[in-house]
């Protein structure tokens, strides 16, 4: 199993 | 200027506990409406936010707001020589290189301050958006510790599901397989005590062990947390430090390759 990065749900604010 | 003022150590002390494996360093971030930090781990997979708003201090004072880089070690160390009664100070000057740490016995008969060097942090903000999640579960942290803690000693990961039913953990490895459920349960008498569920709709999301026994240091903050489940998307892992404010640990999921 692979897990993304965090910031791949919360963009940048 | 800034300066703030907690009547009992103990809180800052389980907090930055609660943070430093995690997190090596980060950025307070200080406004007049409070303190915030946002750092994610070395691996970039969680995220953990902090929130203490001002109100929550017998005294807040930002004349300026302020990035304080801090590397959490450094200033565990320096907490650890905080009695748990004593009221803590936090103070820096304006684009202050330091930040003061002045610690005064409840009796006011011993006070003591120390200089924490500031870092200078490059850090991604992140924006993390209200939502509704497909589940709520609230319960007793010391239970959530204990089922995270027993289950990695069968597993790596753990898959957590939430229905109807209940709320359900189950691991396997090489010694076998676990499942622990908890029900809804709002008959202890004290709200502590109990577990809510609050589901919209079943949800169930596959986690590293290592990250929600991490979290669990928190535990001792707080006897109640929040878990927040949607599918495909990072659990949220929420304390609450009184009326001080909260601190949430974001994982992102396992998925499928």
């Amino acid at each position: 199993m692979k897990q993304k990065p965090i910031s791949a749900f919360f963009g940048a604010s | 200027m800034f300066e703030a003022r907690l009547p009992q150590a103990a809180v800052l002390k389980k907090l930055v506990e609660a943070l430093k494996e995690l997190v090596t360093e980060g950025n307070f971030d200080v406004s007049p409406s409070g303190i915030s930090l946002q750092a994610m781990d070395s691996s970039h997979v969680c995220l953990v936010t902090l929130q203490l708003n001002d109100d929550g201090f017998e005294h807040f004072r930002c004349d300026r707001n302020m990035s304080m880089g801090i590397h959490f070690g450094n200033l565990s160390k320096i907490l650890k020589c905080a009695g748990n009664e004593d009221t803590i100070t936090l103070k820096a000057e304006d684009n202050a290189d330091q930040l003061t740490l002045m610690f005064e016995s409840a009796n006011q008969d011993r006070i003591s301050d120390f200089d924490l060097k500031l870092m200078s942090i490059e850090s991604e903000h992140l924006g993390i958006p209200d939502q509704d999640y497909s589940a709520e579960v609230k319960m007793p942290s010391a239970e959530y510790q204990r089922i995270v803690r027993d289950l990695t000693s069968m597993g790596d990961t753990v898959l957590v599901s939430a229905t109807k039913e209940g709320i359900k953990f189950s691991t396997s490895g090489d010694i076998g397989t676990a499942n622990i459920t908890l029900r809804h349960n709002t008959t202890p008498e004290k709200e502590d005590e109990q577990t809510h569920i609050d589901l919209k709709e079943p949800v169930a999301l596959t986690f590293a062990l290592r990250y929600l026994n991490n979290f669990a240091k928190a535990t001792p903050l707080t006897p109640q947390v929040k878990l927040s489940l949607t599918k495909d998307l990072p659990v949220v892992v929420e304390y609450k430090v009184g009326e001080l404010g909260q601190v949430r640990f974001f994982l992102a999921p396992k998925i499928d390759d």
